[in-house]
């Protein structure tokens, strides 16, 4: 495992990490987008359907637990907790997202690398991770004032594919055997690509001093 | 090639 990819680990931890903290110490999920979550978990449950099956590394599986376990409690503070689920915004909420689920299962199901559940499902969850954040960010640029856990959790959300990708481009150049899928380097970019306008916005905001508010 | 790199990965 390369640096990129450990820090990448390492950000996708953190981003959970904070938005936990916002929700077990604040008790509050304001400007936190359920449905965002919602499709966090498919992604989650889809990915790793080979938990107990395919064994790569201690570190794999432990992750692997700790992001379905993490996806799952949030889910659960936001829907069944009796103070959290009532700082919920679900009127800001509004994006469509069995759209997302329904357009990413056509298209696991049209392009894949190999037609078996497996890895159509696998296929399935890296087209939706793509895409996930959007309810998210949808929701940020209605949030007229978004606070400091909610930015960094976008922030260290985004920062972690585009560490990935960085984690993909040093594994190309130094494994001798790499078999990575160009499936994967797509989605990848535009994961990354989709934060673009959220990082500007967010640099600017912390150059300047300002509290972070996205342009309607 | 069934050994993928982006199975080892999260």
């Amino acid at each position: 495992m390369n640096i990129f990819r450990f820090a990448g680990d390492m950000m996708h931890l953190l981003s959970v990490v904070v938005l936990l903290l916002k929700i077990h110490k604040m008790k509050s999920c304001a400007g936190i987008s359920l449905k965002t979550q919602e499709l966090y978990a498919l992604v989650f449950i889809c990915r790793y359907l080979d938990i107990f099956t395919g064994f790569i590394s201690l570190y794999n599986t432990i992750m692997k637990i700790v992001f379905l376990a993490s996806a799952f409690s949030i889910l659960w503070y936001m829907r069944s907790h009796k103070v959290v689920r009532q700082t919920y915004d679900k009127d800001q909420d509004t994006f469509r997202h069995y759209f997302l689920i329904l357009a990413c299962m056509v298209l696991a199901l049209l392009v894949h690398h190999k037609f078996t559940f497996r890895e159509v499902m696998w296929t399935f969850s890296i087209y939706l991770e793509a895409v996930a954040i959007l309810p998210q960010l949808v929701m940020l640029q209605r949030t007229r004032n978004i606070d400091n856990l909610t930015g960094n959790y976008v922030f260290f959300l985004g920062t972690y594919r585009g560490l990935y990708m960085l984690n993909w481009v040093y594994r190309y150049l130094t494994e001798v055997h790499y078999h990575h899928r160009w499936l994967t380097w797509i989605s990848g970019f535009i994961q990354t690509a989709l934060y673009a306008d959220f990082f500007y916005y967010y640099v600017k905001s912390w150059r300047n001093n300002e509290k972070l508010q996205l342009p309607a | 090639s069934h050994d993928h790199a982006d199975k080892d990965e999260l």
